[in-house]
């Protein structure tokens, strides 16, 4: 999955 | 990361565990909404299903691990263990929250990033976490009175996601294309919701009296 969809926030 | 997000997380934190010192310090759960617990419960597994595929940090992992370990332990302990469970407000806690769940699902079938499972329960996890606090809502309306370690578990659980907005807010000026508008809508939705209670919760602190919800 490309970093910018990849969920960074709980 | 940035500070708001951090604060967030750390309120979220503060919130899981007001809600385990007022159980096991207390033995009882007089005053939780077991649905609401439940529904926590299922936001966060439906939530973290990347856990095992998407390393993103050690912060990030630990906190989902914590996250799903604590909700799951409350939920356990409201139905298993012997005392605590006596404690249940059972005929109080009627919220019908089969229908959260359903219309969270609906809803994310048609509104989500991509038509891809993990998307479409991250999107249902984002919805059902705007509407699991309801039950809890509804259950602390009915009983009247609220002890002071569940007033806090409440007002905590709900300015955790008043700092997320203030984060998004944040990142949609710091980063390009930053665009979070699923979780800031339902964010926005998720606060407001809380509005009334921190209402009355902000009423009862300033009169140092207990907090009464109008009937």
């Amino acid at each position: 999955t490309e970093p910018s969809d990849l969920k960074d926030e709980l | 990361m940035n500070i708001f997000r951090f604060a967030g997380d750390m309120t979220h934190l503060i919130s899981i565990l007001v809600l385990l010192l007022k159980i096991y310090a207390t033995k009882s759960c007089s005053g939780i909404s077991l649905k609401t617990q439940e529904l926590y419960a299922l936001v966060f597994l439906t939530r973290y299903l990347d856990l095992f595929t998407d390393f993103i940090s050690v912060y990030n992992t630990i906190m989902k691990l914590v996250f799903i370990a604590s909700s799951l332990a409350v939920v356990c302990c409201m139905r298993m263990h012997r005392v605590v469970r006596r404690s249940y407000d059972k005929d109080l806690d009627t919220f019908r929250h089969y229908f959260l769940i359903l219309a969270s699902f609906v809803l994310a079938l048609l509104v989500n990033e991509k038509f891809t499972f993990q998307e479409i329960f991250w999107a249902f996890s984002i919805y059902l976490e705007a509407l699991a606090i309801l039950p809890q809502l509804v259950l602390l309306q009915r009983s009247g009175n609220v002890d002071n370690l569940t007033g806090q578990y409440v007002f905590f659980l709900g300015a955790y996601r008043a700092f997320y907005i203030l984060n998004w807010i944040y990142r949609y000026f710091t980063e390009q294309h930053f665009s979070r508008w699923i979780a800031c809508v339902s964010g926005l939705v998720q606060t407001v919701l809380y509005a009334d209670f921190f209402y009355y919760y902000f009423i009862s602190w300033k009169n140092n009296a207990k907090m009464q919800l109008p009937a």
